[in-house]
């Protein structure tokens, strides 16, 4: 909140909007609006009625630079918008950046989730530090209901529950690296760097870089689903496959490869396998491990065939492991298995587990 | 020693940034030294995106720095 917990003393709040950006059609500025108010109104008892003329509680235009309120914007990206908390005069108003593109789909910047930050404010919501929660600081595109449960809570300390709740489902707030019940979803190697994937976030761990950085997967990579099942890095060919139910992304650095997404059974996986829980490259042999259930393939990456003789079990062939996994990588002769809040660090050459170690080691816990 | 011109420009971003967000006085930053309000207030906004907490202008907060963002602050009033 802002300080002396800012809110409007009237649930019955207006707003008007002065002007329209050339950049959408009309109806989608208003649709984009009133979407953003009633992500608000679906949690709170707040009525938002739209005026035409006068003086409403919440003013909203497009302006650029300077634009009368002596807070400038600067041009395109860097500020994209601002809106004053509750209170007479400029509070509630909001204000969007004209110099940038506003759209409505994933392409920079979508109107709807920077209106429905900016309405956050003008309710009386400051900004949270949660990477998951609508009212952080930082642009995230995100598909779906925006308010993660941080969001719900601080304007619900403000005005209260609605009475009449619509079925909403909260995203859930940021996952908290060093929780000792972390489990991965996935686990690769990017061009040097290690990337965690778990829910809809991934941390990215460099080796320069002390501590690894929380990103949602959708902000980077709009087109791959919020929840990875696991995913591996072929360095020979530059790419990272992301695998996600039965279907397959390849990643070329931050870019989507072509013709993607195919579906796993391309790689020789029977249509009974609906998901890859884990998966590995190993450089020394050329080979690709997929982990499914309590059993595993060998792809071989130089023909593009699986290897015959598979599947077999995690267990026969990785004695002292546990019988599933949930994310897998691979160093310097050591397969690093997850699963659950636990890692198995198994040297390949000796056959056998030489560490446990906990998840969240990894991430500096 | 001035700084060399990419360093002067991510000092300015910063102290930009710090005004603008933090609420750094503005002037001219003296000393970047120990418990500087340049450096006191790097520190708030590391504190607040969970990054290393040092004080520097390291790699991780220039980057979080220049992300598009809103231009409401991250701390106290917004007037």
């Amino acid at each position: 909140h802002f300080p002396r917990h800012l809110k409007w003393q009237n649930n019955n709040v207006t707003f008007r909007i002065l002007n329209y950006t050339p950049d959408l059609k009309k109806s989608d500025v208003d649709r984009a609006i009133r979407n953003a108010l009633n992500v608000w109104a679906d949690v709170t008892p707040l009525t938002f009625k739209k005026l035409h003329v006068g003086n409403a509680d919440i003013m909203i235009s497009f302006g650029s630079k300077e634009h009368g309120d002596y807070n400038p914007f600067d041009g395109p990206d860097g500020l994209l918008a601002h809106a004053y908390p509750p209170g007479q005069g400029i509070g509630g108003d909001t204000h969007f950046d004209e110099d940038e593109h506003w759209t409505k789909d994933s392409s920079s910047y979508n109107l709807f989730v920077v209106a429905a930050h900016e309405l956050g404010h003008a309710l009386g919501m400051s900004h949270s530090s949660n990477a998951g929660a609508l009212m952080y600081p930082v642009y995230t595109y995100t598909t779906g209901y925006p308010l993660s449960e941080d969001d719900i809570e601080g304007i619900q300390a403000l005005y209260g529950p609605n009475p009449n709740p619509r079925k909403v489902k909260p995203k859930p707030d940021a996952p908290n690296k060093c929780d000792p019940s972390l489990s991965f979803d996935a686990v690769t190697e990017l061009r040097g760097e290690t990337i965690i994937f778990k829910d809809r976030f991934y941390w990215r761990i460099h080796p320069q870089m002390v501590e690894p950085e929380q990103t949602l997967i959708k902000s980077t990579w709009p087109s791959i689903p919020n929840k990875v099942d696991a995913a591996y890095e072929n360095p020979e060919k530059d790419i990272v496959i992301i695998f996600s139910g039965i279907r397959m992304w390849a990643l070329n650095g931050y870019n989507i490869v072509d013709g993607y997404p195919k579906y796993i059974h391309k790689l020789g996986l029977p249509k009974t396998v609906r998901k890859v829980d884990a998966a590995v490259y190993i450089r020394d042999t050329g080979k690709t491990l997929l982990f499914t259930e309590e059993d595993y393939w060998s792809y071989d990456e130089a023909t593009g065939t699986m290897d015959s003789g598979y599947p077999r079990t995690i267990e026969e062939d990785f004695p002292g492991m546990d019988d599933e996994v949930d994310a897998a990588a691979y160093h310097y002769g050591y397969l690093y298995f997850f699963h659950e809040q636990l890692q198995y660090e198994y040297s390949y050459t000796s056959r056998k587990v030489m560490r446990i170690l906990r998840t969240n080691s990894i991430l500096n816990c | 020693v001035p700084l060399p011109s990419g360093d002067k420009d991510n000092q300015n971003l910063a102290e930009k940034y710090l005004r603008r967000f933090y609420g750094l006085p503005a002037g001219l930053q003296g000393r970047q030294g120990a418990s500087s309000p340049f450096e006191t207030k790097i520190k708030e906004m590391q504190r607040f995106f969970k990054l290393k907490v040092t004080g520097n202008l390291d790699d991780n907060t220039l980057d979080l720095m220049k992300q598009a963002r809103c231009g409401v602050p991250d701390i106290g009033e917004y007037n």
